[in-house]
């Protein structure tokens, strides 16, 4: 089911990016 | 051994737990006493992809048929929204006590919840796609089981434009599948029985054409005919079944992930 899984991909990722920023905002400061 | 067992996922969550380790070393570092910044704000994305998130499980849910994925896809999403909890109590401690040790460790159990909880959602979802590979392959196993009865020229004819379709397909998937896959044997595997079972379909075809012809002309190698025919469709069950072995094996072992 690619639309699905294209969903569930993409905001998988826009979490993984978001965690990304927290740990490289605690690094910076 | 890789430790995420496709490429795709793989892809999302390698970043998120290189970030995880990053977190728990920072927090090392940290214990001789530098105060955290202000996190309010990444801590409020990281909520709002979370929220974003579980709309979307929550959505697959619905729509879904599959059984175990309705079943199992719920607590995964439980384990991200309470792993984003734990990031915006950890954030609200901090801003009281920038030194405080608690919100820090909250602050790590929540990154690792939000990857274990990610983790546990997205290899749902990869489940519940690989069950429904597995059902293209056991229809042309159904169909490999008919081919013993298949005794004129107008049902091998019927046979071959049922088949066809369920073949074509399977060959698709399981080829994309092998592709995706991050271990690399079950790749190997995988694409060697796909060939297997490309290559002997046509022979299949073509002894059970065989057969046929032997069995009109009533000849006694009708006998040695079929044992042909069917020796190729249980070489061809063989490896159908060795792909679905292989497509229900995972790649990491539960102890090395932790």
């Amino acid at each position: 089911d690619p639309p699905a899984w294209q969903d569930l991909a993409t905001h998988s990722k826009k979490v993984s990016d978001s965690i990304k920023s927290l740990v490289g905002s605690i690094k910076d400061k | 051994m890789p430790v995420f067992h496709t490429k795709t996922i793989e892809s999302i969550l390698e970043p998120v737990a290189q970030q995880v380790s990053r977190l728990v070393i920072l927090h090392e570092e940290a214990e001789d006493g530098n105060a955290m910044p202000d996190l309010e704000k990444p801590v409020l994305a990281v909520s709002r992809a979370v929220v974003n998130l579980v709309k979307v499980g929550r959505s697959t849910i619905e729509s879904s048929e599959d059984s175990l994925l309705k079943q199992d896809m719920p607590a995964a999403l439980l384990r991200v929204e309470a792993a984003a909890r734990l990031l915006e109590e950890a954030s609200s401690m901090l801003k009281v006590d920038p030194y405080s040790q608690p919100a820090r460790k909250k602050l790590i159990e929540g990154a690792r919840g939000i990857l274990q909880g990610t983790s546990s959602l997205l290899l749902c979802f990869d489940e519940s796609e690989v069950r429904k590979i597995i059902r293209e392959c056991k229809t042309v196993l159904d169909y490999l089981a008919v081919a013993e009865v298949i005794e004129t020229m107008e049902d091998l004819i019927q046979f071959v434009k049922d088949l066809s379709p369920c073949l074509t397909k399977v060959s698709r998937e399981v080829d994309h599948r092998s592709q995706e896959l991050t271990h690399q044997v079950h790749r190997e595997t995988l694409t060697r029985c796909l060939d297997s079972v490309k290559t002997l379909s046509p022979i299949l075809i073509c002894s059970m054409k065989i057969f046929i012809q032997i069995l009109r002309q009533h000849c006694r190698e009708s006998d040695e005919a079929a044992e042909n025919r069917n020796y190729l469709a249980g070489r061809m069950s063989d490896e159908l079944h060795e792909i679905i072995r292989v497509l229900q094996l995972t790649t990491y072992d539960e102890d090395e992930w932790d």
